[in-house]
Formats: C-alpha cells, sequence, structure tokens
C-alpha cells in the first residue's frame, strides 16, 4: 500500500 | 490528494510555463542551463516510465506525459530553435559529479531491486540535485533577468511544499518515505540563498543581483 501511495506523487 | 501537493504541482506546471514564456517572449534562452534542463529530462522519464503498465488516476497521467512531453520541448528549443542564443562556456557544471553519485545511491537505496524501482530511486536523488548547473550558472553569472527568477522560485516552491504534504501524510495516511522526503529537503535546502535574494530582491522590485 505504501507503494501504491508513493506512486501517485509527481 | 492535499492541498499542499496540489499547489506543489501547480507551481512546478507554473514553473514550466514561465520557462517558456521567458524562451518565447525573449527569443532566447540566455541564462538558462542547458544542462539543468537535460537532467530535469532525465528525470522525468526515468521515474514516469510506470506511465506505461501503472495506472493511478488521470491527473496523474495527465502531469506525468505533460513533464516528459514540455521537458524534451524546451531541450529542442534549447538545442535547435534557439541555440545561438545558448552560451555553453558559461554552463560549465560537471554533471558527470551528479549522475554517477546519484547511480550508487539508487543501488544503496531503494525500495525493491527491480529496474523500475531503481530508476525511480535514481530519479529521485537526481532531481533533488538537478538545478545545480543553474545554480551554478548564476552564480557565475551574478545576475538574471527577473522572469527566470520567477521560474525558479516556482520551481524551488514545488518540491518545498511536498514537505508539509509528507508531514500531513504521516499523520493522515500513516505514509513515510524516507527516500523522497531525505531527498526533498535537500533539493529544498539548495533553494534557500536563491529564496533569500528572491524575496529580498526580486520580490521588491530590483534586478536579482548576487553580491560581488
Amino acid at each position: 500500500p505504501v507503494e501504491q501511495k508513493r506512486h501517485d506523487e509527481l | 490528494m492535499n492541498l499542499f501537493r496540489l499547489f506543489g504541482d501547480l507551481s512546478h506546471l507554473a514553473s514550466i510555463f514561465i520557462l517558456l514564456q521567458k524562451i518565447q517572449s525573449t527569443r532566447s534562452c540566455r541564462g538558462i542551463s542547458f544542462k539543468t534542463q537535460a537532467l530535469y529530462a532525465t528525470v522525468f522519464i526515468a521515474r514516469y516510465l510506470d506511465l506505461f503498465y501503472e495506472w493511478v488516476s488521470l491527473y496523474n497521467f495527465t502531469m506525468k506525459v505533460f513533464f516528459i512531453a514540455s521537458s524534451c520541448y524546451i531541450l529542442y528549443l534549447m538545442k535547435y530553435k534557439y541555440r545561438p542564443t545558448h552560451d555553453p562556456s558559461i554552463d560549465t557544471f560537471r554533471v558527470e559529479y551528479l549522475l554517477g553519485p546519484c547511480v550508487v545511491l539508487a543501488l544503496l537505496f531503494h525500495y525493491k531491486f527491480t529496474v523500475p524501482e531503481l530508476l525511480w530511486s535514481f530519479s529521485i536523488f537526481l532531481e533533488s540535485v538537478a538545478i545545480l548547473p543553474q545554480l551554478f550558472l548564476l552564480q557565475r553569472t551574478g545576475e538574471a533577468e527577473t522572469i527566470t527568477t520567477h521560474y525558479l522560485a516556482a520551481l524551488g516552491a514545488y518540491r518545498a511544499l511536498y514537505i508539509p504534504n509528507w508531514i500531513y501524510r504521516y499523520f493522515t495516511e500513516d505514509m513515510v518515505d524516507p527516500i523522497a522526503v531525505t531527498a526533498g529537503l535537500v533539493q529544498t535546502a539548495l533553494y534557500l540563498d536563491f529564496f533569500y535574494v528572491y524575496v529580498t530582491k526580486v520580490l521588491q522590485g530590483q534586478k536579482f543581483e548576487l553580491p560581488a
């Protein structure tokens, strides 16, 4: 989940 | 999404439009470091390859496409259309001193040992120092056109606004991203000198000039 959240940042 | 990140992204977007406006209106890329722009294009391409296999949101997709396309377009403008206005003799920062350590850092610090994750890490580290050739050029010339300083201020504000975003996400989503946070702090710190002169001079209506 942290990984997914990380990838929503630009 | 929170307001800090939204305004950070908008600031990043604004910085690119200001840079394009500077180049088109003065019909010149004088005072802009080609090396820094090339590093940004590298950063975006390395980081946003996930475009092809991961869907996050329309917002995310559009921004990624825009950042890759605009950075390549700026390189084209500098390399071809306005080539005579670019003076490589003052853009002399050695980028290999940035690229090498960023490769090593990415190999040491990453979340997974896979190609996309290594490229992601590399892009985060490289982004944090990509502004150095530009700041070095500024230091050498000792002055800058006002519009160029607006570009730099908007670009610096973007990563600075990501810091409260990370603090906010830590408390609301329990998310911590030590690589991005460390690099983001370094990136913002590099702008502090510039911000000081920008606020005390440019925002007071004076020309951007560094003390001799």
